[in-house]
């Protein structure tokens, strides 16, 4: 099974 | 005062199809460098860049740097009110709370123009750090757009496994399981019909079918399309705009549980 990363996970906010 | 006038209004629509889906609202960045957007979907797990450079413009103006926050349901709505072949001219004053969107037909017979009310928007800059992509995948856009169009019938998730003797997308769901290979390209008479792989390491990446079908929006923009992917960070979707800048999707992988 997978599950959906937010891509806040990865980049940050500036 | 900002100024932004493009030969064609059918580039302006094409480029809000292509983000229209995934985000209701956007704040357009302008600078004299150009325009920039660059904007999370609601839910998050992808994020939008757009960038149009100010020499692709037919004029451009902007004195001072400027955020307008436009809700695009109501910029869709004004658009479908021009001509494909129709003159654009985006016009805003110094601290506006307004921008003019005008249309003026190729034989200057018929102008039109729009005020559109600007929002505020809580806009959050995200930085996205330099990344060397194990590999890199430019393709056809309508081949990309027709993929990710018939794996969705099969899973809501497609598997990309890229590897230096091509590159394979891959759905498994109640139905069976659908792989489809498409090879490098030896020699092609047409560069836009090119396959083209640059692989440092081979990688194999889960991604939702939804997110792939609403970048491929963006693909009568291009002839190309360029995918980046390296293990366990997002993708890069990129879609080049002729003489004007690119739009480029970044969506997050899908993982382990």
């Amino acid at each position: 099974k997978t599950k959906q990363a937010g891509i806040l996970n990865f980049f940050s906010k500036k | 005062m900002f100024e932004a006038r493009l030969g064609q209004a059918t580039i302006l629509k094409k480029i809000l199809d292509a983000i229209k889906d995934l985000l209701n609202e956007a704040t357009f960045d302008c600078s004299d460098s150009g325009i920039q957007l660059q904007a999370m979907d609601n839910s998050h797990v992808s994020l939008v860049s757009l960038t149009l450079r100010s020499d692709g413009f037919d004029k451009f103006r902007c004195d001072r740097n400027l955020s307008m926050g436009m809700n695009l349901g109501s910029m869709a709505k004004i658009l479908k009110c021009a001509n494909n072949e129709d003159n654009v001219t985006m016009k805003a004053q110094d601290n506006a709370d307004t921008v003019t969107i005008m249309f003026e037909s190729a034989n200057q017979e018929k102008v039109s123009d729009y005020e559109m009310k600007l929002m505020n928007l809580d806009q959050e800059h995200l930085g996205i750090p330099e990344t060397d992509f194990s590999c890199v995948v430019r393709m056809p856009a309508m081949e990309f757009a027709r993929i990710c169009r018939d794996l969705a019938q099969f899973s809501e998730s497609v598997v990309i496994c890229c590897t230096k003797e091509g590159v394979k997308f891959s759905a498994s769901g109640d139905v069976g399981t659908a792989n489809i290979k498409l090879a490098q390209t030896g020699s092609v008479d047409k560069e836009e019909e090119a396959v083209i792989i640059e692989m440092q390491e081979p990688v194999t990446l889960t991604f939702a079918c939804r997110y792939l079908n609403a970048f491929t929006k963006a693909t009568p923009l291009s002839t190309q399309v360029q995918l980046s992917m390296c293990a366990d960070v997002p993708l890069v979707v990129e879609y080049a705009i002729k003489d004007l800048g690119h739009i480029r999707y970044y969506l997050a992988p899908k993982i382990e549980d």
